[in-house]
């Protein structure tokens, strides 16, 4: 059918394609995406916590897009509770040409208890970023949930530190990089700046050794990450540790010619 | 500059000029009516119906549009032509044999944004620019 609607030419064409047409044509888009190949992840929970927030900043962006309105990114992930903490206006989100999500990739919880003091560990791969991409933010996010078993105005010191060295014998050598104080009461997500952690993993993929996380009382005393209400993994899906990078592109994207 | 006689002689010639090039723009009109004028049309790319939901999370699809149709004589405003490009349908009135009538391409696009997973499940938000069909135009 032909038809004329405000000067757009709109002309439905339903033909079938030969399966190997098919296959062209969605190799052609493929490459256009500027992928290799159709990824096939092995996790494709759309219910977990990085997938929803990604999908949080995708409408933002298409909001911003559409009527010019500036989504606030401090207000974005309210559907899992409000930021606790946050690091950077939406400047940097309106800026990135590209915005990337990792998953944890440490299998279980391990609320070490090492020398008087316990501490929990994440990981993530920064190797599969796309060529020419620059870091220019990126957050590591925890979910902190009510504790009821605490008092209401008692405070934890949560801080998180790069792991420079590992060493079996003893503790890992360890820098910090960033420290937050909360209330036992306060439940929402927790955001960590890791911009230069993520530039030296980016730069230098063997020495990304993770995160580690200790929790203190005011008194100094270690305390289990758990019972400061931090979610783990055996926590809901949609509360999950993550981390998100913002890239800029430093050069421009060439296909390669087939 | 030109003479009175001269001035005239150059009107007449270019009222015979003139003459052709309307007989010329008939004969184009009439066959710009049976042919489309240089317009956008609708094509829209459906992540679903490539069978890509595994793994694209959004948007569905997208309408991309795209740009066909005749760049003839006259090249009126709303075909959104470039200077060059009247200067082209113009040659190609006087040699139609050898030059080419302007092109109808894309004069505004705009980016996209889509979100999708990675082979690690990690997830990638990515704005692809010149990816939809704002405006077409003569060029």
């Amino acid at each position: 059918s032909l038809t004329t609607d405000n000067g757009i030419h709109s002309s439905f064409i339903y033909g079938r394609l030969k399966s190997q047409e098919r296959r062209e044509m969605q190799r052609e888009i493929l490459s256009i995406l500027g992928l290799p190949h159709r990824p096939r992840p092995h996790l494709h929970g759309k219910h977990n916590s990085a997938p929803m927030f990604m999908l949080d900043l995708y409408n933002s962006m298409l909001m911003e897009e559409a009527g010019g309105y500036s989504y606030p990114y401090k207000a974005l992930f309210t559907t899992q509770g409000p930021p606790l903490a946050r690091l950077h206006d939406s400047t940097f989100l309106s800026d990135a040409d590209m915005v990337m999500s990792f998953v944890n990739l440490v299998e279980y919880d391990m609320e070490i208890f090492h020398q008087r003091r316990h501490h929990r560990e994440f990981r993530f791969d920064l190797s599969k970023i796309p060529e020419g991409e620059a870091v220019t933010a990126a957050e590591f996010r925890i979910y902190k949930d009510y504790t009821r078993e605490r008092f209401v105005n008692e405070t934890f010191q949560i801080t998180i530190y790069q792991v420079l060295e590992e060493n079996t014998e003893s503790e890992s050598d360890l820098f910090p990089l960033d420290t937050r104080t909360i209330w036992a009461a306060e439940e929402g997500w927790l955001v960590f700046d890791i911009t230069a952690t993520s530039n030296h993993w980016v730069v230098n993929p063997n020495n990304n050794l993770g995160l580690q996380l200790f929790v203190q009382t005011t008194t100094g005393q270690s305390v289990n990450p758990k019972m400061a209400g931090l979610i783990g993994r055996l926590g809901p899906q949609n509360k999950q540790p993550f981390m998100v990078a913002f890239f800029k592109a430093t050069e421009v994207h060439i296909r390669s010619t087939r | 500059s030109a003479g009175g006689k001269h001035k005239n002689q150059g009107r007449s010639r270019s009222s015979k000029s003139q003459e052709s090039l309307r007989a010329t723009s008939l004969a184009e009109n009439s066959s710009s009516d049976q042919r489309q004028a240089c317009m956008k049309h609708e094509l829209y790319v459906s992540f679903r119906d490539l069978g890509w939901q595994d793994w694209i999370i959004a948007p569905e699809g997208y309408a991309a549009y795209y740009c066909e149709g005749e760049c003839s004589f006259p090249l009126n405003s709303y075909m959104n032509a470039t200077n060059h490009a009247i200067v082209q349908t113009l040659v190609h009135l006087i040699n139609p044999e050898n030059v080419p009538k302007p092109c109808c391409a894309p004069t505004q696009l705009n980016a996209i944004s889509v979100l999708y997973f990675d082979d690690s499940s990690n997830v990638i938000l990515k704005k692809y620019r010149n990816m939809v069909v704002r405006a077409c135009g003569c060029h």
